[in-house]
């Protein structure tokens, strides 16, 4: 564990307890993709599959109950206590453009041809990518409200941080996992648009809008 | 080199 990795996964954790923050308080789940939220299930159910038969440590196994749950429970307030807030005629991407590739790659570039090792790999690359729903979203109706924006930002940052952390992991530990880099760099790389507009305008105090 | 880590990041 360190700085970097640390401050990433508390990254994570805030971008999560703003978007509950943001459902609740607004008691709405508009310009939030549900097709997103679905595939973080996805990758935290697929990846976290460990939790029965790899022990890491008492943090890394909290954090992991704490994605599965909390994702599950973003489901529930969008699908059924919110459900008449949600627009699925704006969040239309086709899921299945980015689900199909993942499993098409990790059943070709994974370490080991094994279940479990293949659902991780799998994770990674739709991880990936599992923002593409929401940003596609954001992308149509031109606009967010500033604090959705808040959940994007801490989410990106969440993956940005991750990459000092894996130089940092070369140097003292001589640890370098490529696939978990290339797809981190991927990810990390579709938010910089997004980034863009959010230090330009919404930390200069304006709204997050798209030019038309 | 590859999964050496463990898969110990989240």
């Amino acid at each position: 564990m360190n700085l970097f990795r640390l401050l990433g996964d508390l990254s994570h954790l805030a971008s999560i307890f703003i978007l509950i923050h943001k459902i609740q308080t607004t008691r709405s789940c508009r310009g939030i993709s549900f097709q997103t939220q679905a595939l973080y299930v996805t990758v935290f159910v697929a990846r976290y599959i460990d939790l029965f038969f790899r022990w890491i440590s008492l943090y890394n196994f909290f954090m992991k109950i704490f994605f599965i749950a909390s994702s599950v429970y973003i489901l529930y307030l969008m699908k059924y206590r919110y459900r008449p807030t949600h627009d699925p005629s704006i969040d239309t991407f086709k899921v299945e453009y980015l689900v199909g590739p993942a499993v098409v790659l990790s059943l070709i570039f994974n370490y080991k041809f094994e279940f479990t090792e293949i659902l991780w790999t799998f994770s990674i690359y739709l991880e990936a990518v599992a923002i593409l729903p929401q940003l596609f979203m954001l992308q149509r109706t031109g606009e967010a409200e500033t604090i959705t924006t808040h959940y994007l930002a801490a989410l990106g940052a969440y993956r940005a941080l991750y990459i000092p952390n894996w130089i940092y992991r070369y140097f003292t530990e001589d640890v370098v996992d490529p696939i978990a880099i290339v797809a981190g760099l991927v990810q990390t790389g579709l938010y910089l648009d997004f980034f863009y507009v959010y230090f330009t305008k919404v930390l200069q105090g304006q709204k997050f809008e798209l030019p038309a | 080199y590859g999964s050496a880590n463990g898969h110990d990041e989240l």
